[in-house]
């Protein structure tokens, strides 16, 4: 893979819904 | 405060957001700049890992250090490519 490495780390922001971590429960 | 039973309670992605709510201000009083970044590297640890975090400064700093590190080694790989 290692397309998306300028990607990460995905960032936390408060009262947002977390979107790092992949796809488990869409 | 956040217990492995409310934590089981929820779905996987509900589970990291609230640690998340909960690890972010302690990132930010360690590491102000970069306290989005390093939160989310530290959502993808076990949640078990980041309830200690939650529990014990000492290696919550830690890791945070760590992270660091690994995001200034990642972003100087970055630059270095373009």
């Amino acid at each position: 893979n290692g397309s998306s490495s300028v990607n990460w780390p995905p960032e936390f922001r408060p009262g947002e819904p977390w979107k790092g971590y992949p796809n488990i429960d869409p | 405060d956040l217990k492995a039973t409310v934590l089981s309670a929820a779905s996987p992605g509900e589970q990291k957001e609230m640690l998340g709510e909960r690890l972010f201000p302690l990132v930010q009083a360690i590491q102000p700049t970069m306290s989005n970044k390093i939160t989310g590297m530290l959502l993808e640890l076990e949640n078990s890992e980041l309830l200690h975090m939650l529990e014990s400064p000492e290696s919550l700093r830690s890791m945070v250090e760590e992270a660091v590190e690994v995001l200034q080694a990642h972003q100087a790989m970055d630059t270095s490519y373009k």
